[in-house]
């Protein structure tokens, strides 16, 4: 579904370059679920960001169903990021001013199938929260509204930059629940960076990063 | 060190009210490191930001030495939160348009010894990041700029909200371990929430949330 051949990343930053990747090459086969891990700093958001089409490749290419990205107007670009990538956000990236539902409501209004928001929000067991603001919100429920707004859009594509990160053990163990549900009913493709060692277990694949470049590639016998 | 009697909080949402804390009572000894679990939404941050200053109890009242915490003038809160507490917040808070060393260095301004903030970025791993902005910082990174800068403070009082939910397995024990030298070597009193439950291991006591009370206390025997 996603192929990226020999992804190079640079920030230039004054005089210093950051090499944020450092020659990245990764098939990401549809209906499979990968996990990305690896150091902090290690380019795990920097990928997540250029397959989600939220950033460029300094050099290398990158295609979605055989389209070279880097060759996308930026209309075809942006219907790209709307239809086919949901994006679960290290940040959560919550748009302050509006509720719950409002901020899936939002990112459902131009997508051709969306799921329904209030069940999307009861997914993840949110329903009682969806006249707050995010400022009115724990750490773990901001995360689960960007969870629920990811998913609501019905896209090809989840990426989820450590959606887990904010929750506990039971909550985090329902997310996973829901991304795996995604994947065997709907054959969604799911890409999840994480701290979390058993996110790993029930991934098709795990990927390891280090200093921009990929060390590990492991594929799970029975996920 | 800190002392918490009775304490609920109910936030007014309209007509709804959301009681986030229900009654809690809790006593911090000066030099120890208390860890606080429970599940999402559980009243954890709630708590850290009355002990912290930053929030007021509905009822009960809060002690740092004897004096309460609602009889401060806000002079006096103000001088609480600046010279007393070391926040490390869930979300970070770094300010967006000040470097990484920047960030450190505003926040000890005005505080009596301050750390140097060159060594406490070398501490968490980021001598080499002094110079780039949040925005170029990656999630693991921008925390640990909020570690540093509430350590840099020499608080009495580190409170630390999810310190290491966005660090890798290697980088998260850094951390750890950076907080237990806190506590061993400078007497420093910790508080931290976290989901790991590695950290409850290296505490002395672990504190247990539900639904805004608290439903277990359990001392270490050997940390
Ligand atoms: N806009 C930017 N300008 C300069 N450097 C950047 C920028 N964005 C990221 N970096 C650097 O690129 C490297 C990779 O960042 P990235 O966000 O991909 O790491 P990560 O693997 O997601 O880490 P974490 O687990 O901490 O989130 C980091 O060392 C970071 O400092
Ligand atoms: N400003 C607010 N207005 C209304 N409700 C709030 C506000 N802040 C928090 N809440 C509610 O109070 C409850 C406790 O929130 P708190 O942030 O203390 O939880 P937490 O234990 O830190 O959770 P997490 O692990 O998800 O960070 C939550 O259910 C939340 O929805
Ligand atoms: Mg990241
Ligand atoms: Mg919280």
């Amino acid at each position: 579904l996603v192929k990226m051949v020999d992804v190079t990343k640079t920030f230039q930053m004054g005089e210093v370059e950051v090499r944020a990747l450092a020659g990245v090459s990764l098939d990401i086969f549809a209906g499979e679920m990968v996990v990305m891990v690896g150091p902090s700093g290690s380019g795990k958001t920097t990928i997540l960001n250029i397959v989600g089409g939220l950033d460029s490749a300094s050099s290398g290419d990158v295609y979605y169903r055989d389209i070279d990205l880097a060759g996308m107007s930026d209309r075809e670009l942006t219907r790209y990021r709307r239809n086919e990538v949901g994006f679960v956000f290290q940040f959560y990236n919550l748009v302050p001013n509006l509720t719950a539902l409002e901020n899936v409501l939002v990112a459902t209004e131009l997508v051709r199938e969306p799921m329904d928001a209030h069940e999307v929000l009861d997914l993840v067991g949110l329903a009682d929260r969806a006249d707050h603001f995010p400022a009115q919100l724990s750490g773990g429920e901001q995360q689960r509204v960007a969870i629920a707004r990811a998913i609501a859009k019905n896209p090809e594509l989840v990426l989820c930059d450590e959606p887990t990160g904010a929750l506990d053990y039971r909550t985090g163990k329902s997310v996973l629940g829901l991304l795996v549900r995604l994947k065997r009913e709907l054959g969604k493709t799911i890409v999840v960076i994480t701290h979390n060692a058993e996110i790993g277990h029930i991934a098709d694949r795990v990927v390891r990063l280090s200093s921009g470049a990929i060390v590990e590639l492991v594929a799970n016998e029975r996920p």
